[in-house]
């Protein structure tokens, strides 16, 4: 009987229907695990009121515009993963780079600060495990730079700053971090990354001190000082790329770090997360998958997902569904895609399982959408996915669920155009 | 590819093992 109701209790979950639109209060709560844990970062959200960017309140998102923004980064992925090998890289002399290379920059929700520099200047960064090269906007902004909230990174006040030359290994792996080979200016490599939202950054690759916290410090990180940077970054002074090339900051910090990193994302705009470097901390709970290569995208955490459940059954889908098109986690998607058929599945249980409550229009991306505003609560079927190796993730009512209002509470998938991406 | 999104990390602590080749989930290592 305890085990049947356990199962049971897993098979859904009860929201209080405000806890969906909580009043964001004025103070922040910190993330525990980020003060107390060795190498952990405070992650916070960018329009939040925790973070340093915003003025005191938080501002409420767009969400249309946060959906549009996340399916043109899922574009971009798909053209990057979809592109053929033979047909990538080109020397690009010039600074306007193709639209089509390169990654959306998306909606860049998740923020960390880290120290760059001697003596230390503190740069709120959006972590991204969708990109591996770390870049700021450098004065003096030869040709252009958006405005950010902290002063912009000036190399010259820096006792620890080095261009790197365009004849070193360092400059030639930048056509895997960054879809584009390095250039040359005066001896010096030049580097440009374009997110397909016609946001770039080119600057100079150099070498710089990075302080994360007073014991975890780098000297010799390269880094892109961008001196042209343009688009959606507004506040932000750039990009911490977490991916899994060699010039990513997990590959550079390795000997340290092992390339071990784990975060928890803010729970709300009005709290923090964390970003942790190495083992330290790390839940014992923790269920472990195989990263999967993609070949036409060796920079992702590619993974196997093996099916999905709703209210405790299996859903069924064919595995091929899944392993033809393949998988990959990223920080800054915002929305899970997946395969048609499998969104098919899942949408359809999961209405099933809703339907004592009834139905409103779609919004963007998410067309299976709810009117709940005369509830208090509501009861939705717990969805977990299983991912090669066995693990078996449930997700919490939070990672089901995209509250718009309370008249249009949407389930928070979308379906993959077609079959193969 | 499918994507795994932040809106479903969100209640998860996520863990990247690059040198071990795995990714993990810790559906309650972030309360």
């Amino acid at each position: 009987a305890h085990e049947e109701k356990e199962r049971r209790e897993i098979d859904s979950h009860t929201i209080q229907l405000s806890s969906l639109f909580p009043s964001s209060p004025s103070s922040c709560v910190l993330s525990s695990r980020a003060s107390s844990t060795k190498s952990s970062l405070h992650v916070t959200h960018r329009h939040g009121t925790c973070s340093r960017l915003s003025s005191s309140k938080a501002t409420s998102p767009d969400h249309t515009e946060i959906l549009r923004l996340d399916q043109a980064r899922v574009n971009s992925i798909h053209s990057k993963l979809s592109k053929k090998l033979t047909d990538r890289v080109r020397q690009s002399q010039s600074t306007d780079l193709p639209a089509k290379d390169g990654s959306t920059f998306g909606t860049g929700n998740y923020v960390v600060t880290v120290g760059l520099g001697s003596p230390k200047h503190d740069l709120s960064l959006i972590f991204d495990t969708g990109s591996d090269l770390t870049w700021t906007q450098c004065q003096p902004c030869v040709r252009t730079c958006y405005s950010q909230k902290e002063p912009i990174f000036n190399p010259s006040s820096s006792s620890s700053y080095y261009n790197v030359s365009c004849s070193s290994a360092a400059c030639s792996s930048l056509s895997t971090a960054t879809g584009h080979a390095g250039s040359c200016s005066a001896s010096n490599c030049v580097y440009g990354i374009q997110y397909g939202d016609q946001s770039f950054s080119v600057g100079f690759l150099a070498k710089e001190k990075f302080t994360l916290t007073s014991s975890d410090v780098f000297d010799g990180v390269y880094f892109g000082c961008g001196e042209n940077n343009q688009g959606l970054f507004t506040g932000v002074a750039g990009l911490l790329g977490l991916g899994r090339d060699k010039l990513s900051f997990p590959s550079q910090t390795a000997s340290t770090y092992n390339k071990i990193f784990s975060y928890c994302l803010p729970s709300s705009a009005s709290s923090t997360g964390h970003l942790t470097f190495g083992s330290a901390g790390i839940s014992r709970s923790v269920k472990f998958t195989p990263i999967s290569t993609i070949t036409e995208g060796t920079s992702f955490y590619g993974l196997d997902i093996v099916g999905i459940t709703v209210d405790g059954q299996k859903l069924s889908i064919p595995p091929t569904v899944f392993s033809t098109p393949g998988a990959l986690i990223d920080s800054g998607t915002v929305i899970t895609r997946l395969p048609p058929k499998a969104y098919a599945a899942l949408r359809s249980a999961f209405k099933a399982k809703m339907s004592k409550y009834p139905s409103t229009a779609a919004v963007s991306i998410l067309d299976t959408c709810f009117d709940l505003s005369k509830f208090k609560t509501v009861t939705i079927p717990a969805v977990a996915f299983t991912f090669s190796g066995g693990a078996v993730v449930e997700l919490g009512s939070k990672g089901i669920l995209y509250p718009f209002k309370m008249s249009q509470v949407c389930l928070a998938f979308a379906g993959n155009s077609d079959d193969n991406n | 590819a499918a994507i795994f999104g932040n809106v479903q990390q969100q209640t998860l602590e996520v863990v990247y093992d690059g040198a071990g080749g795995r990714v993990g989930f810790a559906p309650n290592g972030c309360s």
